[in-house]
């Protein structure tokens, strides 16, 4: 069995280059916080916005 | 027999061209009629001459490796609810016990978390799998921000969506439509209440603004620290713990609809509801939870958010393991399962759990109506599903089913984050 979710989140501001950006990194936008493959349990976080 | 094979004489005569030739022209004529036939059950024009005629129809079958197409020959649905009646066979009491540890060996169970320390109280196998567990075994991830992970499991593939393709795994993609079914109107259900405005876009934006300033009002009438996304989230009173203010949230959501007529702003709710399309600054991701068979079988929500809409597509059931991921493209798209819609803080959301050959059942706690991969009562889904079997066509619709809304500002089914929504049993 398998659980999909589809969601909408913000993308977030690109930093510029004064604020230390490296190579498309986002601030404030949505960040995965898990790995492919990785094991979860219930109520572990997958991402942050 | 081995005389005579000695004895007879072996000739070797030359074959006449024009029976080669005639060979080759049948199995190109075998090979053309069979790429126009597979043409017309797509939309694409019929074979020369046969334009009066009703395309000749006959059952797709998914592509793939040798195992996947043995597999589509079987009737996958049949041997499910086979599975699920020999899985609810009363198991004798003096074997349930080591019934379930060889079980939990063989799986992977940690029987520590089980709610039940004493495992004769399942009867059978089917009630040790949608077992509950002890609570506070699975804390919830304290930051509000986070999207928490629906079910125990292992993350298969997850990122972002581009131009409505969702990736499988390892580049096999499929479109959001075929996954979710095809974008719902613009406008929720609960905007056709007689007496609700219709809302434009420029309308949903200012109603928005007027949301959030009555959003203000209510907290500075109830001295709570609420905010517009707060409310997908939790309101949070000051200096009470999350837990107990969650538990009422459904009374406070009562409470903003109140301030909202007071202030007469009308339903304004639809303005999040932007489904498939991003708004801007915005994108849609996706991640898939693959359940193991010793995995706990519950879901939970993964963030306060509101069920707006169910989708079912009666499938078929196959396999969901990694392997068939990997070699049967468009797995999700041809089993059954279960879509929901909606929204949280940040727009639009859904969550769809994907039913398999030993799981077919899916279950959804606040949805009494819902019979998946069920013998005795159909449901709409299953009977059109069929229907469409017996013509050897592949059946893409779904029976939808819109919830009540709670209040005129969720127009849904309100679910916080960590709330069992259902889970998958066997069979």
């Amino acid at each position: 069995s398998t659980v999909v979710l589809v969601f909408e989140a913000p993308k977030g501001k690109r930093r510029s280059f004064d604020e230390g950006w490296q190579g498309g990194e986002r601030k404030g936008g949505w960040r995965w916080a898990v790995e492919q493959g990785q094991k979860v349990k219930v109520g572990q976080a997958l991402g942050y916005v | 027999l081995a005389a005579a094979l000695k004895r007879t004489k072996i000739q070797w005569y030359p074959i006449p061209v024009g029976l080669g030739i005639g060979f080759l022209g049948l199995l190109q004529f075998y090979k053309v009629r069979e790429r126009e036939g597979q043409r017309s059950i797509e939309g694409g024009s019929f074979p020369a001459g046969d334009e009066d005629q009703p395309p000749k129809r006959r059952k797709i079958r998914p592509s793939g490796p040798w195992q996947v197409q043995i597999m589509s020959t079987l009737p996958l649905k049949a041997v499910s609810r086979l599975w699920g009646w020999f899985n609810g066979l009363e198991i004798p009491y003096y074997l349930r016990v080591p019934g379930f540890r060889l079980y939990s060996w063989i799986f992977g169970v940690n029987l520590s978390e089980v709610s039940e320390p004493d495992l004769h109280v399942y009867p059978n196998l089917a009630s040790f799998f949608y077992r509950t567990l002890k609570p506070g075994v699975r804390p919830l991830d304290p930051d509000h921000n986070a999207l928490l992970s629906p079910a125990d499991g292992r993350i298969l593939q997850y990122g972002m969506i581009q131009e409505g393709e969702v990736e499988q795994v390892k580049g096999m993609t499929y479109s959001l439509d075929g996954l979710l079914g095809q974008k719902p109107p613009g406008e929720s259900e609960h905007d056709s209440v007689p007496g609700a405005p219709k809302q434009s876009n420029s309308r949903s934006r200012h109603g928005e603004e007027e949301l959030i300033k009555a959003d203000e009002e209510f907290a500075r009438l109830n001295g709570i620290s609420y905010t517009l996304p707060n409310m997908f989230s939790g309101p949070q009173k000051a200096g009470q713990p999350t837990e107990s203010v969650d538990a009422s949230m459904e009374a406070t959501n009562s409470a903003v609809a109140e301030v909202r007529a007071d202030l007469a702003l009308g339903d304004t709710s639809s303005h999040w509801y932007a489904p498939y399309d991003a708004k801007p600054h915005h994108a849609l991701y996706f991640v898939v939870v693959y359940l193991a068979p010793g995995d706990y079988h519950r879901f939970h929500s993964p963030c306060s958010w509101v069920a707006e809409r169910r989708r079912h597509f009666a499938g078929e059931l196959y396999s969901v393991s990694p392997y068939l991921q990997r070699t049967l493209p468009g797995l999700f798209t041809l089993n059954e399962r279960v879509v929901l819609l909606g929204r949280w803080r940040w727009g639009f959301f859904s969550f769809t759990p994907v039913g398999a050959t030993n799981v077919g059942s899916i279950v959804i706690n606040f949805d009494r109506e819902l019979r998946t991969n069920s013998l005795l009562t159909d449901t709409a889904a299953d009977r059109a599903a069929a229907e469409a079997a017996k013509r050897g066509e592949p059946y893409s619709g779904f029976s939808e089913a819109t919830y009540a809304p709670a209040s005129r500002v969720l127009g849904g089914h309100a679910l916080t984050r960590g709330e069992e929504m259902g889970g998958f049993q066997l069979g």
